[in-house]
């Protein structure tokens, strides 16, 4: 059964979207069956595969229907549209509709279910999709606020698994938008990387460069790693995609 | 009375606080009587001022204390905490809670209360904040989610002002993070300027510049506008305040 990973932080602008697209087609690249669910009504997963999500919205799929877009690059899309935004305001406080879409008949269908989640602080539709995961990755900015952030969601995290009763595990922090040749880059993710050691909280081993290779595709329409597979940063969503499945073999 | 002015943008990480501290730190230098509220639970704006904030919080706030923090910077602040977040859990749908607590008594304490808006669709806490604005700056990040987000942020800034029954202004869009020496920023921000003029939307003529100073600035623990005022990129931000205040005498 599709093992479901949330990419997930509060944090706004820290690479969540830019993570699920790459990382859902690192996937595919491997040969996974790979879903990918838009879950932040501003749409910019569906915007950046160019998918227009009628009739396989994720709108649809919490008003019942299970219907997904095929893509060229090897992953299905259930896009976002506008009136995703609806879904709050008429079912505030129900947190179980998306996982009661994503049935097993769904889940034999595919090896990885990706959730891209909007940014604020938890609430209704965040928590659809946090009731519907497995895993999450949390994309960790290499800058202060997106770091405090990080940890904060942590917290977030274990108290919700209580709320939950179940574990929703953490599959990686994934380091993003790294400067290597900042120091202050350097010394944030040394503190993040030293405090979660300590608390057994695993840490992608690849780091996503800061790079405007990343905002140029989206401008000139293209998926990063479908596009501009190998400029030296967007091969590292290759690396991060490999390096799970490496993991994943290793459990 | 004091003018409120939101900061408010639903997509992520495109510097909505950056521009709510280091605006207000503008005003304030110019010799205004500035209130900075944060309305995020994250509370990035209060942590960018320091400040432990509580007693003075945003939660009491909307509970019904009105009690601010004076800072060394001129201006004084109700800093975010954490219970913030129950805030939508407990009065779901109530968007008059923060209006009704700037009476015209805290109206005659202050020329401009900023408010420092979270990221992601339209909820309880950023319709309170909107509620309580008479004017917005809306922030534009040189890329294309963020561009595109601005045009749809102002289609729902004017149908909220129909369910209002009053006009927010838009004070104007504001270009940050701007890297001129990219023609994809570049065209980004043309046609940008191009589509609101054509709608009559102010512009604001000050674009930020994309600069490590304020990433940097944060690390260190710094207001980028009190600490690194001759810095290029940052005087920008002094600028913006001087442009807006020159658009307030010529009305
Ligand atoms: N490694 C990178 N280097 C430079 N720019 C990047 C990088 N990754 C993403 N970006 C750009 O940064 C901006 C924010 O990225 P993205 O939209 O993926 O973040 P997000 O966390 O999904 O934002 P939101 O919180 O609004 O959903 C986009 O313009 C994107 O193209
Ligand atoms: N002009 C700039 N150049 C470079 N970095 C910037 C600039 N302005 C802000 N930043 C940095 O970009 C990140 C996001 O900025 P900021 O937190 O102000 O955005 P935001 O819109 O408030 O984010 P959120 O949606 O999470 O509230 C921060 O690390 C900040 O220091
Ligand atoms: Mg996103
Ligand atoms: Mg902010």
């Amino acid at each position: 059964l599709a093992k479901t990973i949330a990419v997930m932080v509060e944090k706004g602008g820290v690479g969540k979207t830019t993570t699920a697209v790459n990382f859902s087609t690192g996937l595919a690249n491997r040969g996974k069956r790979v879903l990918l669910i838009d879950l932040d009504p501003q749409g910019n997963a569906t915007n950046e595969c160019g998918i227009d999500p009628t009739g396989s919205s994720t709108y649809d799929l919490f008003k019942g229907t299970f219907s997904a877009a095929v893509t060229k690059w090897g992953f299905d899309l259930i896009g976002a549209t506008q009136d995703l935004a609806s879904i709050p305001l008429d079912h505030s406080g129900r947190y179980e509709m998306l996982a009661a879409q994503l049935t097993d008949s769904v889940r034999t269908h595919y090896d990885y279910i990706i959730i891209d989640m909007p940014p604020g602080t938890l609430e209704t539709l965040p928590l659809n999709g946090l009731y519907a995961a497995d895993e999450v990755i949390i994309p960790l900015q290499a800058e202060q606020h997106a770091s405090d952030g990080v940890a904060g969601f942590i917290d977030t995290l274990w108290s919700q698994n209580e709320v939950l009763g179940r574990e929703v595990k953490i599959a990686g922090v994934l380091v993003t938008m790294y400067t290597a040749s900042s120091p202050e880059c350097r010394q944030i993710v040394q503190e993040a990387t030293d405090a979660f050691d300590d608390l057994g909280i695993p840490i992608f081993v690849t780091k996503i460069p800061r790079s405007r290779i990343f905002p140029n595709a989206v401008r000139r329409g293209h998926i990063a790693l479908v596009k501009y597979k190998s400029h030296k940063a967007v091969k590292a969503y290759q690396d991060l995609a490999d390096e799970y499945l490496l993991r994943e073999v290793n459990r």
